[in-house]
């Protein structure tokens, strides 16, 4: 889901 | 993680490389647009600033501190240590075109409405047009040093290998972020061209040329 979605990839 | 995001970051690590080396064994940046090179600066700055705040792993970290670092230090070579070699009036391509719209969509499509996340958003889309100065310097001169092309393919490969991640970050994790997805495969089709004559030529030992 987007609301907890982390930026992870760079 | 997985095999391609691994192979895509080398790929992105191996094209900075590859860019200092030709400046450093050329002691030149001719054929390598400054103001790509200041928009990935850019790109960079504002899509890691969660580095103050979040913290996603050691190999995360130390990736953006170094694709920060690098950035800044090619900008500080073309602008200052090798800045007679670098020829302003065939790098011409208009960068207000790309800033304004790369906003615009920003403000229309996150996933928060908050600076680091309209940041990031804005990062991602100026991101898959910042090739633009450097392919239309190709464009108008025809030709490139050999090593610039290594230095481009292995930028593309990067773009390349974060499609087949995304896919498989689809079907293992159920992940999708659609704005990374649109906007990395945009980023990707800029190539097609480019990654043709590397394919056709280059890579068959001839020089970078365009056909007149």
């Amino acid at each position: 889901p987007v609301e907890n979605k982390r930026h992870d990839e760079l | 993680m997985n095999i391609f995001r691994l192979l895509g970051d080398l790929s992105h690590l191996a094209s900075i490389l590859i860019l200092l080396q030709k400046i450093q064994s050329t002691r030149s940046c001719r054929g390598i647009s400054f103001k790509t090179q200041a928009l990935y600066a850019t790109v960079f700055i504002t899509r890691y600033l969660d580095l103050f705040y979040d913290w996603v792993s050691l190999y995360n970290f130390v990736m953006k501190i170094f694709f920060i670092a690098s950035s800044c230090y090619v900008l500080y070579l073309m602008k200052y240590k090798y800045r007679p070699t670098h020829d302003p009036s065939i790098d011409t391509f208009r960068v207000e075109y790309l800033l304004g719209p790369c906003a615009v969509l920003a403000l229309l499509f996150h996933y928060r409405f908050t600076l680091p996340e309209l940041l990031w958003s804005f990062s991602i889309f100026l991101e898959s047009v910042a090739i633009l100065p450097q392919l239309f310097m190709l464009q108008r001169t025809g030709e490139a040093e050999t090593i610039t092309t290594h230095y481009l393919a292995a930028l593309g490969a990067y773009r390349a290998l974060y499609i087949p991640n995304w896919i498989y970050r689809w079907f293992t994790e159920d992940m999708v972020d659609p704005i990374a997805v649109t906007a990395g495969i945009v980023q990707t089709a800029l190539y097609l061209d480019f990654f043709y004559v590397y394919f056709t030529k280059v890579l068959q030992g001839q020089k970078f040329e365009l056909p007149a």
